[in-house]
């Protein structure tokens, strides 16, 4: 609904959602650390987790929305997606990350640091590609 | 009777952006 709190926003990055890991164990969105990433995708067997690097962020044509480059993974293939200013991406070693922290504070009660260029992202590949 | 809400519970993965090599600009 365009009435929402979230809209645009994954309902999964409010804040008290509740996330099940590979392994089956629950845990609310704001207490995810980076060994639960790197262990879900060891268990899946499916999934591997990727190193992305921001390398820019630049604005976007669209309102609220930024274009952040990442160097992906050992091959550093560069990869630009365009997301909205509050998405939140998971920095390794740090937490949640946005590109505008204080708006995805507001719009999810999640908290932030500020993504920047030089951050290293957790990002996801299947394993069958090559 | 008040019937329980259930809560949803949402897949690790979800929260993950896959970022594919054939994205590459």
């Amino acid at each position: 609904s365009p009435s929402s709190p979230t809209a645009g926003l994954p309902p999964f990055f409010m804040k008290g959602s509740i996330i099940q890991l590979a392994d089956g164990e629950l845990k609310r969105v704001e207490d995810l650390r980076t060994e639960d990433f790197v262990q879900s995708a060891e268990v899946s067997g499916e999934l591997k987790i990727d190193s992305s690097t921001v390398e820019r962020i630049e604005g976007s044509g669209t309102p609220n929305a930024v274009i952040i480059q990442f160097s992906v993974g050992e091959n550093k293939a560069q990869v630009c997606v365009e997301v909205l200013v509050e998405y939140p991406f998971f920095v390794f070693g740090q937490g949640w990350s946005s590109c505008c922290p204080d708006r995805t504070t507001q719009l999810l009660a999640l908290s932030c640091a500020k993504l920047s260029v030089g951050d290293v992202c957790i990002s996801l590949t299947l394993k069958s590609l090559k | 009777n008040v019937e329980p809400r259930s809560v949803p519970v949402f897949a690790w993965h979800s929260l993950v952006p896959f970022l594919e090599t054939s994205q590459t600009k």
